[in-house]
């Protein structure tokens, strides 16, 4: 969940 | 996406186009470090190699998309178009030794042990130490234009804004990456200094110059 998350910011 | 991290994202904008803009207007990359630049540059590109493979949004593509060419094209003005003017006896920081050891401890320190992921770290890690030949350049010069002054203003400013973004995100979506927020706080942390100046100095009209 973090994974994903985190690369939604640049 | 919240208003502070919009707001971080649109200052870092401005402040690349900032630099680019001064560059090409004045013809002139005096005061600018080359090497913060080159290291810039790839801060962005091994941070958005998922720039075709992992769509999240027109806004996300878009800005990864322009945070890449406008680095590459400043690289460009300073080491070729404007290369007369760059100021090699003062940009003297030595670049490897931030590279490598960055290079280390993403291998050390990561989320998950893929090639992907330790880049993405990597970047995480180089743009936290990446104004530091820029900063040391101008105490070396004891000053600094204006322009690049505002630059680094707006520039320092958006990492501010992400940590403020990565509390709200903490508090209100339950996300957070230790590995970004510590190296958001080294580097929001490494502008205090010229924040007090730029505070003290240029907001009152004054340029900005180191005490000697």
């Amino acid at each position: 969940e973090i994974q994903q998350k985190k690369k939604d910011e640049l | 996406m919240n208003i502070f991290r919009l707001v971080g994202d649109l200052s870092h904008l401005l402040a690349i186009l900032l630099l680019l803009w001064k560059i090409w207007k004045t013809r002139s990359c005096a005061g600018v470090s080359g090497k913060s630049q080159i290291m810039f540059g790839l801060v962005y590109i091994t941070r958005y190699l998922d720039l075709f493979t992992n769509f999240i949004s027109i806004y996300n593509t878009t800005m990864k998309a322009i945070f890449i060419a406008v680095a590459i094209a400043t690289i460009y003005l300073i080491y070729f178009k404007f290369k007369a003017t760059y100021d090699s006896n003062h940009d003297t920081f030595r670049m490897e030794f931030l590279i490598v050891p960055v290079g280390g401890l993403a291998f050390l320190v990561n989320h998950d042990f893929t090639a992907l992921e330790i880049l993405w770290t990597f970047s995480i890690y180089l743009e936290s130490v990446a104004i530091l030949p820029q900063l040391f350049m101008i105490s070396k010069t004891g000053e600094a234009e204006t322009i690049t002054s505002h630059y680094l203003f707006a520039l320092g400013s958006y990492r501010a804004l992400y940590i403020v973004n990565w509390v709200y995100r903490y508090y209100f979506e339950g996300f957070f990456d230790l590995i970004a927020i510590v190296a958001g706080c080294v580097q929001t942390i490494l502008y205090c200094d010229f924040f007090y100046l730029y505070v003290t100095k240029v907001m009152h009209g004054k340029k900005l110059s180191l005490p000697a």
